[in-house]
Parts: structure tokens; sequence; C-alpha cells
């Protein structure tokens, strides 16, 4: 295992098999980012970066496009840990950043992304988002519309990617003063691929992967539980050897997150400054997004078309025994409520999947070639 | 009217501050999400597309195919235009699916066409928010062709990635 101070490019790309080949060829394919409020990213930082952090690996130093506003102020940590690394894992792959800063005073700034897609007819075929929402935040009919713009992504094909979140299996108390999980929308609609976090088990070497215990995940109270997912769930659900109580959560909803990636401990250059320490499922996203998109490279370059909603595919490599596409992460559980009946701890990892790091973390060469399959 | 987000709380995250009631002048820019058409077949066929068993894998649809599916119905975008007309809601854009419609309309006119709605200034910081504390209700003919109205309630989520220093007091508070 190898000695270092923090996940970098060459870190993840070592730690995920991915080889100095495993970058973009195509010019007609592509990535993307999405900000919202007032977070920008600098070319300047990304440069920095690359050429930091860059030099095992053939990259960009520029993203090629950016659809809204980008302003001039400072860089935000959350956007140039974004590009920085779809651009690492995705290396080589024309990247564009939606941003979308909300800014007319009634503007809704996540649906105004939604809008963008609504209305551009080409548009890259991954998108990454960091951007969440408690469920119980939100009405019924604004939730089922988004959801709806989901399934329009899918029907063109597009792969949508959300972190799951920060907050573990989050925590709210319900009218009758007890407590239940909190799910996180988007993460939980059942159109999208949701991205948890892990942790280096040794924080200082290159070996497995553990849960991050921030790692969001859990079950849907709006959306029922899709069938693509029915049997992985129900699986973990009866072969767990420790649940909450059922009363924390809805065992028949949507349940996240579907894979993983490492969330902790990232170096990012904001506003000319390398930082340390940098963690949240917000690191892992990208990442993933990266390999689905360069996994698209090879697609395209086969005559195949691209993956779209990944979800189905993902849950199938398993029963066609493929399962090795993915490092199962079984050590580990995240976060919930802080009270005398869970004490803290929400759901727990376990072979499969289970709702804090889904599958796993990626084994590219072996997910690449899983995915090749027509 | 009817209310078509009953259920949506109002909350003002930390660190908003109430700035008052908005001039009747101040513009607004609404968003009108207008019922699709045939969701259900559109779940199906996300369902052929997405699935590697399925024989239609990868046959994805252009976004203008997409709108062929899911496009309000002639009766939807009639009735919605006509309300906004007969309100003077004249500046208002489409999306190539037609299943949005973003306009601009002074707060006063909103509050009309919205009974219910009164728009307030929330600020924090440099930033500055208009938004409705109450909901809004449309007329009952309306609410079979809208899903909602974006732009009333929902403030925009904070995205805070964490540094370690933060994690290690979680950590030991856990």
């Amino acid at each position: 295992a190898s000695f270092h101070l923090g996940v970098t490019p060459a870190i993840l790309r070592q730690r995920y098999n991915m080889t100095g080949g495993d970058v973009g060829l195509l010019p007609n394919n592509s990535q993307a980012c999405a900000q919202f409020l007032e977070q920008y990213f600098h070319q300047a930082d990304l440069a920095e970066f690359m050429q930091l952090f860059g030099s095992s690996f053939a990259h960009r130093t520029q993203v090629d496009r950016v659809v809204g506003h980008q302003g001039h102020g400072k860089a935000g940590l959350e956007a140039s840990l974004d590009v920085e690394y779809i651009m690492s894992t995705g290396a080589n792959v024309s990247t564009w950043v939606f941003s979308n800063a909300g800014r007319h005073e009634s503007q809704e700034p996540f649906l105004a992304w939604l809008l963008l897609l609504s209305n551009m007819s080409a548009v890259p075929w991954v998108h990454s988002v960091s951007y969440g929402d408690d469920e119980d935040s939100l009405s019924l009919a604004y939730m089922e519309r988004v959801n709806a713009e989901f399934m329009k992504a899918a029907a063109r094909g597009l792969t949508v990617l959300f972190a799951s979140g920060d907050d573990g299996a989050g925590c709210r108390r319900v009218h009758s003063g007890n407590h239940t999980f909190r799910p996180s929308f988007p993460a939980s609609s059942p159109y999208v691929t949701t991205v948890g976090g892990t942790s280096f088990k040794n924080p200082f070497l290159v070996t497995e992967e553990v849960t991050d215990y921030i790692s969001g995940g859990g079950f849907s109270n709006i959306f029922p539980m899709p069938g693509y997912q029915a049997a992985a769930v129900g699986r973990f659900l009866h072969s767990a050897s420790k649940l909450p109580p059922s009363s924390y959560y809805n065992s028949s909803g949507r349940a996240y997150p579907d894979l993983a990636a490492l969330s902790d401990n990232y170096w990012v250059v904001t506003n000319r400054i390398p930082l340390p320490w940098v963690s949240g499922t917000s690191a892992s996203t990208p990442v993933v997004a990266g390999m689905v998109a360069l996994i698209n490279d090879r697609r395209l370059q086969r005559g195949l078309a691209p993956l779209g909603f990944l979800n189905p595919a993902l849950y199938q490599l398993q029963e066609r025994g493929l399962g090795a596409a993915f490092y199962d992460v079984t050590q580990g559980c995240h976060l919930s409520c802080l009270d005398g009946t869970v004490q803290g701890q929400g759901f727990c990892a376990g072979p499969a999947w289970d709702p804090v790091t889904g599958w796993g973390t990626p084994n590219f060469p072996s997910l690449l070639r899983a995915l090749l399959l027509p | 009217g009817l209310a078509l987000e009953r259920d949506q709380p109002f909350r003002v995250p930390p660190g908003w501050t109430h700035a008052g009631r908005v001039d009747p002048g101040q513009p607004v820019q609404l968003t009108f999400a207008l019922r699709q058409r045939d969701t259900a077949r559109l779940a199906r066929l996300v369902e052929a597309v997405s699935d590697p068993r399925s024989s239609q894998y990868g046959q994805y649809l252009s976004l203008e195919q997409v709108r062929d599916l899911v496009q309000p119905s002639p009766a939807t975008l009639m009735t919605v235009l006509k309300w906004l007309q007969d309100h003077g809601v004249e500046d208002c854009r489409t999306v190539t699916t037609l299943d949005f419609l973003e306009c601009h309309l002074p707060a006063s006119m909103a509050e009309l066409l919205l009974p219910g709605a009164e728009f307030h200034r929330y600020v924090h910081g440099q930033r500055s928010l208009v938004r409705s504390p109450l909901p809004y209700t449309v007329p009952p003919e309306l609410a079979e062709h809208l899903d909602f109205v974006g732009g009333m309630h929902r403030f925009p989520v904070e995205r805070t990635v964490s540094r370690a220093e933060a994690r290690k007091d979680v950590g030991s508070a856990g």
C-alpha cells in the first residue's frame, strides 16, 4: 500500500486501477457539473491543480464551456472541487460547467438548471450535481415534477449523478415527538444515480475503503422502491445483522445511494491555494461522473450508445456475475439521530448493496469491461 | 382558489433576515410548471431504453422527441396562456419541451394572479431574495393544468463541503 498525504487525482486513479491510458479520446464526448448560487471556479486554479497533481495522466487544463453566468469574484471551494475532480477521472474529456447563480431575486437556481436541460438539444451525456434538500422541506408536487424532469433526461440518454448528502441517514423529530431518519432529495429520486462516500481504512495508505460516516443514505418517504433495485435492497434488509428500528425509515421506499467513491481528505486548489482535508460526497460524485464519462467515451468508440440512466444496468451487474466491477465496502456505519434508541448510528455497510455505500466503489477496468458489453 | 403546494413548508434558512414587503412594482420571475402529457408512457420508455435486457436499450430520444411525448395538451396551454393574458402577463418564454413557462411581472400583478401570495424580501450578506411566506393559490380550473409555480417559497440550498477540523468535532460529538 502506498503512503500518501491526502486524496489527489493520482491516488484516486491508483485506488480505482485507472492507468495512464484511461483518458478520453473522442472530441465529441463531454461531461458537466452544475453549480448553484454564487459558486464560481477559476480556470487558473484548474491549471495550477493539474500542474501540481496531474502529471501522471493526459488531461485538459481548461473548462470548455460555461453555460450561464460566471462571476469574477473569489472562487468557491465546491466549484473548484467539482471541476478539478471530474477532470481527473474524466481526464481529457471536454468539460462544461452549468452555472446557475439565481441572479434574479425570485429565481430558484436548481429549477433554472432543469429548465436549461429542457431547452438545450445538445448537452453533455454526464452531469454531476452536488445539491440536495430534505424531502420534508419540499412539496410533493415539486418533487414529483422534478422526478419527471429526470425521466426526461433519462429518455435522452443523459446520466445524472447526485451526491447522497453529508448527514448520514439524517434525523428529524416528527409530530409524535419521535425521531425518524431524514431522506434527501433529489438523491432519493429513482431516476438519478446517487453517490455515497468512503474513506481509506488507513487514512495515509492506499488501502481498502470503509464507510465515510457522513455518507448520506437511506430510504425515500416519497418515491416507492423501483423494480431495478428491489432484489438487491430486499437481500440487504433480510440479511443485515443489525437494522435500525423500522419506525425510523420507510423500507419500501427508493433506497440510496447506488454506489460510492472516496469522499474524505481531498486536496483542492482554490484561489490559487492548495487546500487539504476537503471532504464530502460533493467530492465522490464528480469522481464517479468522470469515470462514467470515460466509459461513454469507450462505448462511443465502439459504436454503442452512451450509458444513459445507469441504475438498471448497475443493479444487474451482480446478477450477471459482474460483481467484481465494485470494491464492496463492508465496514462502518453512518450517522443518524443522537437519541437513546439508535445512539447516532444509522445503517451499516455489509456485503453487496447497502444504504451507506450502495454497491461499493468502482474498480474501473472491471466496471468498464462490464459496461462495454452490448 | 386551490393551493398547489399546500404541503410546502416556508422556512427561512439560518442567516437570512426578513427585509420587509417588496414594492408593488418590484419585478418578479415566476416559473410555471405546466402539467405534462403521458408521463406514464415516458416512464415505460425510460425503463426500455435504460435496461440492458431490453431490445430498445440505448435507443434514446432527441429533445424534440421528448417534447412530442410530454408537451402539455392544447387545453393546458390554452387555459394557462389565457389566464396569464387575462391578468396582463405578457413577458413569458417557454422551453423546447413546452412544459415550463418563465414569466416576468410586477409583484402586485403576481399577487393578483396567485391569490394568497405576498412578496417579501430576504437578505443574507450581499444576497437578496424575493419569496412569499404565505401559500399561493390558483383558480380551481387551473389546478389540473399546473404542477406548481416556482420562485414562491423555496430558498436555495447552501452547499458546503467540510474541512477536516469540522469533521473531527462531529466525530467527537458522535
